[in-house]
């Protein structure tokens, strides 16, 4: 494991760890998006299916076992505990997840390397957890003042795509046959930053990119973010209230 | 399965 990947797995761990903090000590979701966090536990949940079949490392198997334990009590505070769910903003929080969910089992079915019920699965979760963020990103335009427990935990999730990103290119380099479409990729991605969309063209472009290859899913998944990204950062050197523009 | 490229990933 290379360092790249393991700062990214501790971001994402730190991701998780702020939005429990939020829930479980202020008792409150204001400004999370239910459908996000339902489509991470499904994420998730088809991802991880070789947990108790195939052993890499003890790391392995404790974080999936933190990942998986993690979003499913996301979703049950928010749904189901008196406190946190009145907080919750059903209104704003309208993205129609299945919009996400068949076209990526219809890719994964079409798209993949192995035709196999896990294989299937695992590239489901793949071209998913690209777009899972997108209901987080439509709530957090729509609500504009977001508080900086939800703040964090984007930006948290979005240093872990990044990290994710440098951790490919890295084995791009040292196991000759780790990834074979991250050139054309990156290619991409510079012409796409040129043009400097914004998120809903992103969305579109992301599913014409999604058709790719399940690598591809990883840097659209970033890509997303890159908006985000900018108005965190501005509000964080000018120390004003995160906001985002329509 | 777990020997895709990737597998040994979160």
């Amino acid at each position: 494991m290379n360092v790249f990947r393991l700062a990214g797995d501790m971001t994402h761990l730190i991701s998780v760890l702020v939005l429990l903090l939020k829930i479980h000590t202020i008792k409150s979701c204001a400004g999370v998006s239910l459908k996000t966090q339902e489509l991470y536990a499904l994420v998730f949940s088809t991802r991880y299916l070789d947990i108790f079949t195939d052993f890499t490392s003890l790391y392995n198997t404790v974080m999936k076992l933190i990942f998986l334990g993690s979003s499913f009590s996301i979703v049950w505070y928010m749904r189901h505990h008196k406190l946190v769910q009145r907080s919750y903003d059903k209104d704003h929080d309208t993205f129609r997840h299945q919009f996400l969910v068949l076209p990526c089992l219809i890719l994964a079915l079409l798209i993949h390397e192995q035709f196999t019920f896990k294989e299937v699965m695992w590239t489901f979760s793949i071209y998913l957890e690209a777009v899972a963020i997108l209901p987080q990103l439509v709530l957090l335009q729509r609500t504009r003042n977001i508080d900086n427990l939800t703040g964090q935990y984007v930006f948290f999730l979005g240093a872990y795509r990044s990290l994710y990103i440098l951790n490919w290119i890295y084995r791009y380099f040292t196991e000759p046959h780790y990834v074979h479409w991250i050139s054309t990729t990156s290619m991409f991605c510079v012409v796409l930053f040129c043009f400097g969309f914004t998120i809903f063209k992103w969305y579109l472009i992301s599913v014409l990119l999604l058709t790719l290859s399940a690598w591809m899913s990883g840097f659209v998944q970033t890509l997303l973010y890159a908006d985000f990204f900018y108005y965190y950062i501005n509000s964080w050197k000018n120390n004003v209230k995160l906001t985002l523009q329509a | 399965s777990s020997k895709q490229p990737g597998h040994d990933e979160l």
